[in-house]
């Protein structure tokens, strides 16, 4: 464990409790993705099969729990409470799951470290969680009043991609036969989609102005 | 329940 991952872990926390904090105390999830939310929850399900027959650390199996629990309760809070769902706008969140979920299930089943159930799922999941920000960024493009805890998750979200690249360079110049192409290629891919925003965020940061997206 | 050392990262 080095400084990056741990700072990437900590970022990807602290993006489910903002989003957890808008939910919970706010009762909102305006300008939120149920699509997005789902994909991750997806995501969570088929990458963590191993949590009750591989064990790596105290710390690991604590984070997938969380990432499990949080990602499922923020789609049931969505989906089923009563003052929750009201601010869920199904009509801007019109992003298709399966134009994602199929092609990362194909690919996952021609490109994995090993054809077995567990690998393709893990190497689906690495695939989906790549692509599974995209109706999110469709949603923030359509709505004209982002607002800041909003703006807050998608930019922590990316914080956390970006802060994995980084562990990754550490630990191949750290580890011998560190060398792992799905994860980089994916990974870079995934930060490489909040390029864009990343880009509008810091502007209105700097000029102290409303984030919005162009459409 | 066995240590791995394949996926380490979440």
């Amino acid at each position: 464990m080095n400084i990056f991952r741990l700072a990437g872990d900590m970022t990807h926390l602290a993006s489910v409790l903002v989003l957890l904090l808008k939910i919970h105390t706010i009762k909102s999830c305006a300008g939120i993705s149920l699509k997005t939310q789902e994909l991750y929850a997806l995501v969570f399900a088929t990458r963590y099969l191993d949590i009750f027959t591989d064990f790596i650390s105290l710390y690991n199996t604590t984070m997938k729990l969380i990432f499990l629990g949080s990602s499922f309760s923020i789609v049931w809070y969505i989906r089923n409470h009563k003052i929750v769902s009201r601010s869920y706008d199904k009509s801007q969140d019109t992003f298709r799951h399966y134009f994602l979920i199929i092609p990362c299930l194909l690919l996952a089943l021609l490109v994995n470290e090993k054809f077995t159930f567990k690998e393709v799922m893990w190497a689906f999941s690495i695939y989906l969680e790549a692509v599974a920000i995209l109706p999110q960024l469709v949603l923030l493009q359509r709505t004209r009043n982002i607002d800041n805890l909003t703006g807050q998750y998608v930019f922590l979200l990316g914080a956390y991609r970006a802060l994995y690249i980084l562990n990754w360079i550490y630990r191949y110049f750290t580890e011998t036969h560190y060398v792992h192409w799905i994860t980089w290629v994916s990974g870079l891919v995934q930060t490489l989609l909040y390029a864009d925003f990343f880009y509008y965020y810091f502007e209105s940061w700097k000029n102290n102005k409303k984030l919005q997206l162009p459409a | 329940l066995k240590v791995v050392d394949g996926h380490d990262e979440l």
